[in-house]
């Protein structure tokens, strides 16, 4: 299935990028992962097994994302770290 | 059943986020 693989692929390159601490880059593919997971899940044929891991999965890359998302909001708006002389 | 089978979903990181000062 052309989807899931896709799927899988960019999930897995979130988990890369998040530990890479590349966050920003993560959120995004984190996101668009969760899309495809969601479309595999409404439009293509899925065990009901399947279906299960992939919405529990989903919960979790959003609840990962959603951190990211709060980190990148506070690290904006936090003042540069002063420099010590 | 085919699509039944244990799906290899990729892992979280359980990493902490770094703190804003």
């Amino acid at each position: 299935n052309n989807n899931l693989q896709k799927a899988i692929d960019l999930a897995s390159k979130a988990a890369q990028e998040d530990k890479a601490e590349n966050y920003e880059e993560a959120l995004r593919l984190y996101q668009h992962a969760v899309q495809y997971f969601l479309h595999v899940v409404k439009y293509e044929a899925q065990g009901d097994k399947a279906k299960q891991s992939i919405r529990a999965k989903c919960a979790e890359y959003l609840d990962r994302a959603e951190k990211l998302k709060e980190y990148l909001k506070k690290k904006e708006k936090a003042p540069a770290k002063p420099v010590k002389e | 059943t085919q699509g039944d089978a244990d799906l290899e979903l990729p892992e979280v990181p359980e990493e902490e986020l770094p703190e804003v000062p």
